[in-house]
């Protein structure tokens, strides 16, 4: 989920 | 996703509706900055360029679109429609947009975790989002008379940010190697300029009077 991406929040 | 970012999620939501009941239902936009509004539709225009490209889930799939839609539509209701665009204080929202644009451009082309035209774009938007309330803020100290739905309106936003920072604490501690210094900065950085907002927005509910800024 994590390494380097909060591409998965808004 | 964690109960604090399910409930940023909808807080931010929540303003979003907040702002388009007032400019829709009551065809006012009266204390409402319209350069706050064109860099929100700046800041997720730039942030969601992968939206048909990098699916995350169906959740975050609508809700890009429930944002981007409304951000633009509502740029559009103040800029177009003839009765919303009245009300708008032109004289009083006069922040210039590349004061903020600039800056946030060239800090995300100097700043970021790889350089490529997305993470470029997507960290711009991040800085942008931090200061895009600043119009806002200025107009609303400038204008002596806050209603209620502009003042639900910047709380909510407020809240939304407040709640993304409990999020990422929260995913701090549950998830491995969740370290996100340029979001959690930029974030921070954007909720700070809420406090002044915050405390008077406090005084005046716990005072029962008007809210109202001082000069």
């Amino acid at each position: 989920t994590s390494n380097g991406s909060t591409k998965d929040e808004l | 996703m964690n109960i604090f970012r399910l409930a940023g999620d909808m807080t931010h939501l929540a303003s979003v509706l907040v702002l388009l009941l007032k400019i829709h239902t009551i065809k006012s936009c009266a204390g409402i900055s319209l350069k706050t509004q064109e860099l929100y539709a700046l800041v997720f225009a730039s942030r969601y360029l992968d939206i048909f490209t990098h699916y995350v889930s169906f959740y975050n799939t609508v809700m890009k679109l429930i944002f981007l839609g409304s951000a633009f539509s509502i740029v559009w209701y103040i800029r177009r429609h003839k009765l919303v665009r009245r009300s708008y204080d032109k004289d009083h929202d006069t922040f210039r947009h590349y004061f903020i644009v600039l800056p946030c451009l060239i800090l995300a082309l100097l700043i970021h975790e790889k350089f490529t035209f997305r993470v470029v774009m997507w960290t711009f938007s991040l800085y942008l989002e931090a200061v895009a309330i600043l119009p806002q803020l200025v107009l609303l100290q400038r204008t002596r008379n806050i209603d209620n739905l502009t003042g639900q309106y910047v709380f909510l936003l407020g809240a939304y940010r407040a709640l993304y920072i409990l999020n990422w604490v929260y995913r701090y501690f549950t998830e491995p190697h969740y370290v996100h210094w340029i979001t959690w900065i930029s974030g921070l950085i954007q909720t700070l300029l809420y406090a002044d907002f915050f405390y008077y927005y406090f005084q005046s509910w716990k005072n029962n009077v008007k809210l109202e800024l001082p000069a």
